[in-house]
């Protein structure tokens, strides 16, 4: 099944592979706990 | 058409070339940067940085703090929301960004 | 004919490396960028400040975050030696590294978004050595790709 490492720790040049695990974690289409809450997923951070 | 053709590709070979000597330099010069002893002090994010991007009366911040070469890996979402996080060089910390 | 035709191949195949290298190039810009603009925004205020803030509201660089919904519930299991950690969630959740958060703050001045002031565009050049301000340009009027033909033309 598919899951996703990364080598964390260091400065830069992850960026791509969170956007990549941002993707697949926001577009499973695994049932939510308390999907009956509204607005369970995480607003996308804001920019400023 | 066949040398107009070699012409353009002996062109882009020159603009790659010159993009890789740029990318070199700047993978050189970041990496200057966060090792930089002068720059220590002071590549950091307050909590009310975080606080402006993610709103604390919606939002959890979790904010992790790992040894270089500390693996991280998310499982296949269909299967759990999983996130597991596993160092070779010492302790990871890991806070909540506080709401106040 | 058919010579014709594999340097129309080979021809593509370059550009196609050539725009990946600028996107690279141009990620490792806005990292730089962002990263002197915090260190400069971070001593400004210590000296205004006359104080370093508070060491517990402060993270230095590297670090990650990780946001999800308020009222997502975590199941954490760590290790005595705090080596290894098993988080749970039962909601979602996103993972973003320091430089997004940068980003996200502003320090890159919106030139990843293709929208940048004049006057932040001419702070966030002299952040960066000569040679590379075209792409600091190029970057703030998201033209990148058009002045591509130019880079060749010079090149």
């Amino acid at each position: 099944r598919s899951r996703i490492l990364v080598s964390i720790g260091e400065s830069f040049g992850t960026s791509e592979k969170f956007q990549k695990i941002n993707q697949m974690v926001g577009s499973s289409d695994r049932p939510l706990k308390r999907s009956a809450e509204v607005s369970t997923t995480p607003k996308p951070l804001k920019r400023l | 058409k066949y040398q107009g053709l070699e012409k353009e590709i002996h062109d882009l070979q020159v603009a790659e070339q010159q993009l890789d000597d740029l990318i070199q330099m700047c993978t050189v010069q970041l990496k200057l940067l966060t090792e930089d002893p002068e720059n220590q002090q002071y590549p950091y994010v307050t909590c009310q940085d975080l606080r402006s991007i993610a709103d604390p009366s919606e939002q959890m911040v979790m904010l992790i703090k790992a040894p270089p070469e500390t693996q991280l890996q998310v499982s296949d979402p269909a299967e759990a929301f999983q996130v597991s996080l596993k160092s070779t060089q010492g302790p990871i910390d890991v806070f909540l960004c506080p709401e106040d | 004919a058919q010579e014709c035709q594999n340097l129309e191949i080979e021809k593509q195949r370059r550009l196609e490396r050539i725009k990946q290298k600028r996107a690279q190039l141009q990620e490792l810009l806005l990292q730089q960028i962002a990263f002197k603009n915090l260190v400069q925004r971070n001593q400004q205020n210590e000296q205004q400040n006359q104080s370093p803030p508070a060491l517990n509201a402060t993270i230095q660089l590297p670090f990650l975050i990780v946001n999800t919904s308020k009222r997502t519930v975590i199941d954490c299991s760590i290790s005595s030696d705090k080596f290894e950690y098993l988080f749970n969630f039962d909601n979602t959740f996103e993972i973003h590294d320091d430089i997004e958060v940068l980003k996200r703050m502003g320090m890159s001045f919106g030139l990843e978004a293709g929208k940048c002031s004049a006057e932040d565009l001419r702070t966030a050049k002299s952040l960066v050595p000569k040679a590379l301000e075209g792409y600091v340009t190029d970057m703030s009027t998201g033209l990148s790709w058009l002045n591509q033909g130019l880079l060749l033309n010079s090149a």
